[in-house]
């Protein structure tokens, strides 16, 4: 179970939670525009949310962030 | 196990339910326009609620929340 | 496995019977039109009932409860 | 392993049998028009009956009761 | 593993046949016209027969006992 | 792992074989015009044999016994 | 792992060779035109052998024996 | 893993190569015209060599030996 | 689960990111133009960043780092 | 896992090189002309080259070597 | 999970990285022009880097080295 993320913009956040009981953000990688990022779901991450201008590709498509 | 949310729109909120024999919220994510969440199904979160106008991708198929 | 509720009226529920011998209601969670559920079976739930107008998505294809 | 059953009819029943070397009716689920169950195969279910008018979606296709 | 099996007519039996080096009917369920059962290949059932006129789903397709 | 065979006149025989070193026949199942049997791959059963004309469903296709 | 095995003629072997360092033949099963053999891969049986007429049918597809 | 060997002429071998550190022939079957053979890779067997013009199906495809 | 880069220009790198509650760069391999690299998730590894003019191949489809 | 070679000119050598730290020709197996073989990754061989003029046939396609 | 490696010039290097904290080269083969080489992903193996004119296949299709 892996994504990946294109910054389509500078300062694209890809910010990983906790997995367990509580919820709270345990890193934020900044992303400049045109950078690529691979990641799991890990037994530290189980949930991920995306800021600023990217596109996502997961195993049910491709997604643009930000976009109508 | 994972799903895709958007927001497309503020204050959407992505919310996890307790797993086992009590189904509580244990933990309401807020999105703003544009952002991105995939979370997955986990010990903690064994069903999801949304809210608010977002887009949601699962192996299913991809569903509009609000819209009719 | 899981299952996703989309609510084309208020007040639909989506209620989980309890997973053994004995198969009784456990929860019902009310969702207001628009709002989605993704929830999947579970060591509590091995069952469940969806009452009022909804869009349900499954790995076999989309169904709408209510319509002809 | 799990299957959908819609009523297209009032007092559709979704009649559990039990696993192991004696089958009995363990349960039966009233389901009324519109209303859609969702059911696993569990430890205590490893036949199902469906007697009224129905929709039934399992991974093999769709399939309607009574209908010619 | 599970198949699916619509009565066409009334009095149509679902038997069910022992696993093991022994093999005897154990159960046969009587449908009628219309009803649809659901079962699956268990620890007590490693064959079946069905007797009068049915339709089977199964992964390999579809098949109508009883029609040229 | 299982196949459904479908007598398409009297008398067709649905050979069982045994597993291990040696091989013999340990049930020979009768089917009836119309009947149709599901068997699966057993501890017993590793080889199946079948007699008289019939139709045979399995993940590789279908199969007409008898004819050319 | 099984496969499907139609005799076209009479006297058609489908023969067992064992499983390990030896391989040998110990079982050879002798088909009529018409008859169809379905048998596994097993404990005993890593290798099979098909003499005379028949069809073969395999998650590869089919294939003729003894045909150009 | 199995694969299908079907001789094209007399005195085909399919020559099984053994497992491990040492790689050696530890058996050579002759098939003759229009012989098929299955064959799995087993706890001896993990290469294995056709000498002969034959046709070979596995799930990559299939395959003539000895033509251009 | 791995990907693959290709470097469209000198001086790409593949950054792997730890595994765990910390998130660091704990190596970064540089390729120059036309180089590829196959990588795997890994115990160490559970997120990589790719930075310069790239073309990343992944179950989920091919994607261009930097252009539009 | 296995791939299949197919020699197009005789003095093909299908090379096994050693799992683990170290790297080294295990074994060469020499096709001539014409000749199949087909070959598992085991615990002794986790790469294979191949020298001189052959068709591969793997999961992911067929092959020429040698051939521009 | 393997991959397909056919050098398109002499010289081609396939460099196996370590798997673990550090990641250093621990191999390089090298290639002539028109061989193929096979290999996993191992214990000792977790990245692969590719230098020269060459051609890889992998579960995500296939890919030129060097070229545009
Ligand atoms: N800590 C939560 C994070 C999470 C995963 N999926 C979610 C869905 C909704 C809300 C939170 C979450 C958990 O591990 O379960
Ligand atoms: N606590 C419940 C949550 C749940 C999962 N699926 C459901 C379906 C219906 C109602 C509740 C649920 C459970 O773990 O089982
Ligand atoms: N308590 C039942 C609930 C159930 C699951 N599937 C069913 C089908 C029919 C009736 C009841 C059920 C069980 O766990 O088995
Ligand atoms: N008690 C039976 C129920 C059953 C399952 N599949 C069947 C098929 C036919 C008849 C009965 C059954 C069992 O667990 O095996
Ligand atoms: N008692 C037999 C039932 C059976 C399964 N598959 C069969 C095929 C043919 C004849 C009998 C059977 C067994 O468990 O093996
Ligand atoms: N007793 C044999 C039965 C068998 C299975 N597959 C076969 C193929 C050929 C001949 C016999 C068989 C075994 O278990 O292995
Ligand atoms: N005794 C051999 C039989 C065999 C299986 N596959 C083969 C391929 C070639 C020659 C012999 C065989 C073994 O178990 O390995
Ligand atoms: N003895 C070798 C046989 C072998 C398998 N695949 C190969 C590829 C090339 C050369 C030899 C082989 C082994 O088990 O590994
Ligand atoms: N150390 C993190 C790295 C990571 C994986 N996926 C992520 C997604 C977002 C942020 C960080 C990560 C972990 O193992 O979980
Ligand atoms: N000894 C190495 C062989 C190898 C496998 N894949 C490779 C890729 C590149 C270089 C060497 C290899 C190993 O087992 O890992
Ligand atoms: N030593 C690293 C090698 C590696 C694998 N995937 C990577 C991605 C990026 C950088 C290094 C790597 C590891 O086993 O994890």
């Amino acid at each position: 179970d892996y994504f990946v993320v294109k910054a389509k913009e500078n300062g694209v956040s890809v910010i990983g939670m906790t997995r367990g009981r509580d919820t709270r953000f345990h890193h934020s990688e900044k992303l400049d525009k045109g950078e690529v990022m691979l990641a799991q779901f890990t037994e530290s991450t189980s949930a991920v949310k995306i800021r600023g201008k990217a596109e996502v590709m997961t195993p049910f498509g491709k997604m643009d962030t930000e976009e109508e």
